[in-house]
């Protein structure tokens, strides 16, 4: 996966970090004390879709079939989504004063592609 | 913050120019509002009164409160000790840490409650359920290196029998004062079992004050022995989830 640097409109992960307490929510988050919301963004031209690295799925393979036979549909973009999610705990009080840990699967974007 | 105190952070763009800041002010919504749902939250809990530091520091101490590291996420030390990614975490779990409550209505001074929460009220599985309780020895009661053996009895309300109370008794050995645990797992799972939220119990230690044993409730004066529940539970339907794609 590509990390967005500016230098290029392919599709990458851009970084985008928020601090709990900038935005006042660190009265109620214990830990961790900020959140990666990475997202994925730029163009996904046809010779990206399918190369290793990228978002494997049907969708994927149905285009490439198509591809194959040289059947190419020209309105079938493909686009650019997140490949890797890894999870993240949260420790935080909810409305009744309770600590909660939960354990959240795929909440931080690792790496994006085409698909 | 200035940038010139963090000049790396990412999302300082925010105080910069007036286009960008129309940008980043809707990511970060979103940003907000994707938080809120993956904790099946609607809206952010409205903390009036914050529990008090010293309680919660206990807490967390007593537990494994885990690492932050330095991308933002939590290590979990596993029970045998040693750390775990969470990048292992597959499935979706709580850990809930309900802190004692007490009101007029409990009629003895051995009362207490706890309200345990489900964001989302969703169905969960209980899988472990402890109660943790500070026992105080008052000082000059026992000769040094000495230890006394009580029996605590904690005796649990059966949600929907109102006067039904089923109890786990434990032998505790004291050299000095410190933390407890009590097995609560199987009242806690009759409890959400029900779809209540409330935990009812009594304590009751009966030679516990000859030998000079306070077993801390709830005390304004003594917050960071205020007695807590620990419930690890998992969505109890997590095999069959349907994911909308």
């Amino acid at each position: 996966g590509l990390e967005c640097d500016g230098s290029s409109s392919l599709c990458c992960r851009q970084q985008f970090y928020i601090d709990f307490r900038l935005i006042g929510w660190n009265d109620w988050i214990i830990a961790p004390s900020g959140y990666f919301g990475n997202y994925c963004e730029g163009n996904c031209p046809a010779y990206m879709a399918g190369v290793p690295g990228s978002a494997s799925s049907f969708h994927t393979a149905v285009v490439n079939q198509y591809r194959m036979r040289g059947m190419s549909p020209g309105s079938m973009n493909s686009c650019c989504i997140p490949t890797k999610l890894s999870p993240m705990s949260m420790l935080y009080f909810n409305d009744e004063y309770n600590i909660v840990k939960r354990d959240v699967p795929n909440m931080i974007v690792e790496e994006c592609g085409c698909a | 913050e200035p940038p010139s105190i963090s000049p790396s952070c990412a999302s300082c763009g925010l105080s910069q120019t007036d286009g960008d800041t129309r940008v980043d002010v809707g990511l970060l919504e979103a940003v907000k509002r994707h938080i809120l749902s993956r904790l099946q939250m609607r809206d952010r809990p409205n903390i009036t009164h914050p529990i008090p530091k010293a309680a919660m520091v206990t807490a967390l101490k007593k537990l494994h409160a885990g690492k932050v590291r330095e991308d933002g996420r939590l290590e979990i030390p596993n029970l045998d000790g040693h750390a775990a990614s969470m990048n292992e975490v597959e499935e979706e779990t709580s850990e809930i840490i309900s802190f004692a409550e007490t009101d007029e209505s409990l009629t003895s001074k051995t009362s207490l409650f706890f309200v345990i929460s489900n964001e989302g009220n969703q169905k969960l599985y209980v899988s472990q359920a402890s109660l943790w309780m500070y026992f105080k020895l008052l000082p000059n009661v026992l000769e040094k290196g000495s230890r006394r053996k009580v029996t605590v009895k904690v005796y649990a309300q059966e949600p929907g029998f109102g006067s039904k109370w089923n109890l786990v008794e434990k032998r505790v050995d004291l050299k000095r004062s410190g933390w407890h645990t009590f097995p609560l797992t199987h009242a806690v799972q009759m409890v959400f079992a029900k779809g209540d939220r409330r935990q009812n119990l009594d304590v009751r230690c009966e030679v516990c004050e000859k030998l000079g044993i306070v077993p801390v409730l709830v005390n304004t004066a003594d917050e960071s022995h205020r007695p807590f529940l620990v419930v690890q539970a998992r969505a109890a339907d997590n095999k069959h989830r349907i994911r909308k794609r």
